[in-house]
């Protein structure tokens, strides 16, 4: 479904912000 | 890389910027990609064609730094910060000294708007300083301006 899309579209997108604040030292 | 897609195409100049620099200075290569990344997931990091596009540019991020990660550029911020912005310094005053000595060419406009380019880059370590929008600023125009005036046949003033 569209919501299940979605929450894998955000899901992959926070997976992103967290290997770029990674890359920059930020966690 | 795979082809940009549309929605990133503000990113395409950094992004080539960044493949010029890759053995003649690749702290500056480095740091066009992060820009590049950072810009492009506040575009669109959403659609299919532009998460798999970000996601090999991460890929490739993620393995310079680890190349590269003896580099004190690289792993200090603070002192990659400083590259760049003496980088695009030396580019801007190159260029800025030709055209005083008014000789126009191709190398000097491309270094005027490579300044311009890696001033845009300078942002990913915090708000731009008023100087540093200035510099991008004129060095952008002074690129478009003299491109025009060779194009044209005409001489810059």
């Amino acid at each position: 479904t569209g919501s299940v899309g979605t929450s894998v579209a955000s899901a992959e997108q926070d997976e992103l912000s967290q290997r770029l604040a990674k890359l920059r030292d930020q966690i | 890389m795979a082809a940009l897609p549309a929605q990133l195409r503000s990113i395409q100049h950094h992004l080539r910027t960044a493949q010029e620099h890759e053995r003649r200075d690749p702290v500056v290569a480095y740091y066009c990609r992060l820009y590049a990344m950072q810009t492009g997931m506040k575009l669109d990091s959403k659609t299919p064609e532009c998460r798999k596009f970000l996601i090999k540019l991460m890929d490739q991020l993620e393995l310079m730094k680890k190349d590269l990660g003896d580099n004190d550029s690289i792993s200090q911020e603070v002192v990659g910060n400083a590259h760049i912005e003496n980088y695009a310094l030396k580019m801007f005053l190159y260029a800025d000294n030709e055209d005083r000595a008014g000789r126009f060419h191709k190398n000097m406009i491309k270094s005027f708007y490579t300044a311009s380019l890696l001033l845009d880059v300078v942002s990913v370590f915090g708000e731009l300083s008023e100087e540093n929008i200035q510099h991008r600023k004129y060095a952008r125009w002074k690129a478009t301006y003299i491109h025009n005036c060779l194009k044209n046949g005409e001489t810059p003033q």
